[in-house]
């Protein structure tokens, strides 16, 4: 399974939709400080399932939706599609209502609006959040999984104390 | 479980023993439960000791050696269950040019497992991308995305806009 | 001494509100004592919005906006009661190239004052120091400067090793 | 006032008596990861008194001496000497015994051994850890005026809370 591409709509600075292609191998992401490049991790985060707005940099969920800048308005809502190819043994729909079989293709859907409420759908069937969790369950993605390494996380794997980092072994697990 | 805590212990150590060599060029690391307490609570201690060095607290470590430490224990962590694919933000920017090539060198390793989504600001991590993205402020507060494309790795890199959809 | 910390905490705060338009080419800071708390424990609030954005909490801002307003509020304390030298160590690891020069900009109007002793990886840093030494382990474990000197801003550096003495 | 010089001899990695110029203006540290730059830095902070051992890196004073390489042995003390010039007015040495008037150049000197007891000199004439605290007292220099910024301590300035960064300006004031 390899992830395809990312659609990122009001999440945090992408007001507008932008649409990323990944290839398998190595994809970097570049620019100067402040255009975006975490905010693609972080909406990558999100719409697997993070449910702490402080882990996503936030005082509230709320806070992830585009908030205006000098020339534009507020939007309503944030929403990110994220699309993996080659799932057709590794991720199981069948059990999902409304989702007859297990797909080559899926792809979870999150959106958020100002009073904090999230939707959740794979593959346009909407669906719990326990459903995209379990979803990828097996696959060593996941947000115990330390295969999302965000900015300046690495440095506290070493500055974390001795019992700290025992959880991280037992997530890890 | 505890069973199960104790065997992904062990393989994590073997795994972190062999990439702290190979990202230091020698040298010795280790992991260790401290001892005298309960193995269910025990917390995990790192020794590390960059080759021609004597061991210390891994406190006195420089700022590069710690992070390249810790990328060292991360990848011996992606070993045990390599995930289809991982997003690494900034994990270059405390390392020099010869530890970037280190860190980059491995990485292209776990290709056979895993795609690697890199945020970088160091030419030489993006040396080694096969796909380029640029995002941008041009509008101030409001983000964009460019691909600079290549195909497979060679250089010829031709800047197109990402059509917005 | 409730009177001195008012007085230095509205110097700091007037000069923070320069140092930070400067740095970002525009845009708003402040800082502020917490509200309804005794004004001998009131904590201290930063507000940092980088121009053409909307006010924010401040962990919203990136790595690099968030070091550089770091700076510019050291530079704020600075403009109080300037130290006859003041040692960086690598302040500027997550600042991107314009960022960087915005930096040493700043830098220079204090060598009025001020002599910079600055660790750095950065070559655009590098170009504005009048002495560079370069510290290596030519010996594994054991440190050894050796410098490579810059008369006024010429770039001719001719590498000599220092004498020990 | 300016630093003139600094000579560092069995201090964490420099093993070998190092002397290091400084001329007025800006001057780059510059070299590989772990190479010893930071330790400079250090040594700045400990010859001017620094007592913590945390602050420095270490669990103990003892743990700033050479310990020793593949092919050294340790060192049986750390020694630092910190040299200013155009001290005449701003920094007065008149009081302390032994000293009869203000000095044109001022060295401070600092000694530690491997049972973490520190000797120090200004001018070569010993003198206690408080003589030197008090001779830097009005310049700006010194450990809480933030003129000496060490690897990663100011991404501490702004993660820290409301209150500990009230902590930071009552030192500055
Ligand atoms: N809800 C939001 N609405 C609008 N803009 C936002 C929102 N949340 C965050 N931002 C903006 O996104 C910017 C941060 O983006 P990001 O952290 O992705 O930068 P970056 O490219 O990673 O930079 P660096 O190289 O400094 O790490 C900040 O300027 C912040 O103001
Ligand atoms: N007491 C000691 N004896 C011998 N070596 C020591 C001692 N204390 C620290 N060191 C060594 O000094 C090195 C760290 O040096 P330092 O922190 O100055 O590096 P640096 O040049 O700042 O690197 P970076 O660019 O990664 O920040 C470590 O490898 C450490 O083992
Ligand atoms: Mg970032
Ligand atoms: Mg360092």
């Amino acid at each position: 399974m390899y992830l395809k591409n990312i659609q990122i709509l009001g999440f945090k600075s992408f007001a507008d939709k932008t649409n990323v292609e990944f290839l398998p191998g190595i994809t970097a992401i570049v620019g100067p400080n402040g255009c975006g490049k975490s905010n693609v991790c972080d909406s990558i985060r999100w719409v697997l399932g993070e449910q702490s707005a402080k882990a996503l940099r936030s005082d509230e969920m709320a806070g992830v939706i585009f908030n205006g800048s000098d020339k534009r308005k507020p939007t309503a809502m944030a929403e990110v599609h994220l699309t993996f190819a080659d799932c057709k043994d590794v991720l199981h729909t069948g059990h999902l209502a409304g989702v007859d079989a297990n797909f080559d293709e899926v792809t979870v859907t999150r959106r958020v609006f100002r009073d904090g409420s999230s939707e959740y759908f794979i593959n346009k069937s909407a669906c719990r959040l326990k459903d995209v969790q379990s979803l990828f369950m097996d696959t060593g993605i996941g947000r115990s999984s330390y295969s999302i390494m965000e900015q300046g996380k690495i440095a506290r794997i070493l500055s974390a104390s001795a019992q700290e980092r025992r959880l991280i072994f037992e997530e890890a697990a | 479980s505890r069973q199960m805590f104790a065997d992904t212990f062990n393989t994590i150590r073997t795994n972190f023993q062999q990439t702290f060599i190979e990202l230091f060029g020698g040298g010795v690391a280790d992991l260790n439960l401290i001892e005298g307490e309960d193995p269910l609570e025990a917390g995990v201690e790192i020794m590390a000791r960059p080759p021609g060095k004597k061991p210390q607290t891994i406190t006195l470590l420089s700022g590069g050696e710690q992070t390249l430490t810790a990328v060292a224990l991360l990848f011996a962590i992606y070993m045990v269950k390599p995930s289809p694919f991982c997003v690494l933000d900034e994990l270059d920017a405390p390392l020099d040019e010869s530890n970037i090539d280190r860190f980059t060198g491995m990485l292209k390793r776990f290709l056979k497992h895993s795609q690697f989504v890199i945020i970088t600001h160091s030419k030489r991590t993006i040396s080694i991308a096969d796909a380029i993205y640029g995002v941008t402020m041009e509008e101030r507060g409001v983000s964009k995305v460019v691909s600079v494309k290549f195909t497979g790795l060679s250089k010829g890199a031709s800047k197109k806009p990402d059509k917005k959809s």
